[in-house]
């Protein structure tokens, strides 16, 4: 493993994005990884819809919750086009499933996986690198108040609650770090970013990992 | 409610200050995480909640370690 990576410097990470009084993190995640996946395999990187995810996705709620891995499903198994987020733009609320035609442009997934890696991180950390960015949910109830530095304390493992994206993690320092995509906005954090500590499942970010194949 | 009315938002306020207080003492290095005023300041705790923690979780299958082999179901 190198001491430091992160997807950002490949430039296939778009830009942190706010999901306002909207409880879509878990489509801001899922579309965020579609969209890196999709560069790395050659594609120009480009906003798709998360809108399209939210009114779409039926077992799921919308900006009321829902659960990446239910997206994830409900893209592989419909095989739904994600069009560009300037065709179906992001309005902080739940709507009406647009259908698009087959001819339509657009990026459809061919497969994902979901897997347990705590105590396993530097597997998870292998895994970023192969796969590209990381879904991951995350005990967030402490990051209300968070403005920068590496989170060690006051949240928990098996309490999940909020759904981000991991592009990265950092090594070279006393505390090794995950660098976390949020979707709260990039005056939240580091730039957007949170910095989790890598080691002891912090926040229990080791939990669910999901990855998408594109 | 949202939006919160002034006075609901300045009691939130008031109370994140007091957060602030309790989860920056355990701040022992410089790397460690610091908390304090921003967007969110103006929510009580399960307001936030509420309004941007909306995932739900879900149970994954371990992820298989290379060089791991099943056991026989032997006696």
């Amino acid at each position: 493993l190198p001491l430091r990576f992160d997807w950002r410097d490949k430039h296939v990470v778009t830009k942190v994005r706010n999901q306002q009084v909207c409880g879509g993190c878990w489509a801001f995640s899922v579309v965020g990884a579609v969209e890196s996946v999709n560069a790395i395999q050659g594609e120009p990187l480009e906003d798709l819809s998360v809108q399209q995810v939210i009114d779409c996705s039926f077992s799921n709620y919308g900006c009321r919750g829902g659960s990446p891995l239910s997206a994830l499903s409900w893209l592989n198994k419909t095989h739904v086009k994600l069009v560009a987020e300037s065709e179906y733009p992001f309005k902080a609320e739940n709507g009406l499933c647009h259908y698009f035609s087959s001819s339509e442009s657009g990026v459809s997934i061919k497969n994902y996986s979901a897997y347990d890696f705590s105590d396993q991180e530097d597997e998870m950390a292998r895994a970023l690198l192969s796969l590209g960015p990381l879904i991951v949910v995350v005990d967030a109830v402490s990051w209300q108040d968070y403005l920068g530095g590496i989170i060690q304390h006051h949240c928990s493992s098996g309490e999940a609650n909020h759904a981000v994206l991991v592009t990265g993690f950092d090594k070279t320092g006393n505390t090794p770090y995950w660098m976390v995509r949020n979707s709260w906005g990039d005056s939240w954090g580091v730039d957007g970013y949170a910095h989790v500590k890598m080691g002891g499942n912090t926040c229990g970010i080791a939990d669910s990992v999901s990855a998408v194949f594109v | 409610t949202w939006p919160p009315s002034r006075e609901r938002g300045a009691a939130a306020f008031r109370e994140s200050l007091n957060r602030h207080r309790y989860l920056n003492s355990f701040r022992h290095e410089n790397s460690t995480a610091f908390y304090g005023i921003n967007q969110f300041s103006y929510l009580f705790p399960e307001e936030f909640k509420a309004l941007y923690l909306g995932s739900k979780t879900f149970r994954s299958p371990r992820y298989p370690t290379k060089g791991q082999t099943s056991i026989l179901n032997v006696s």
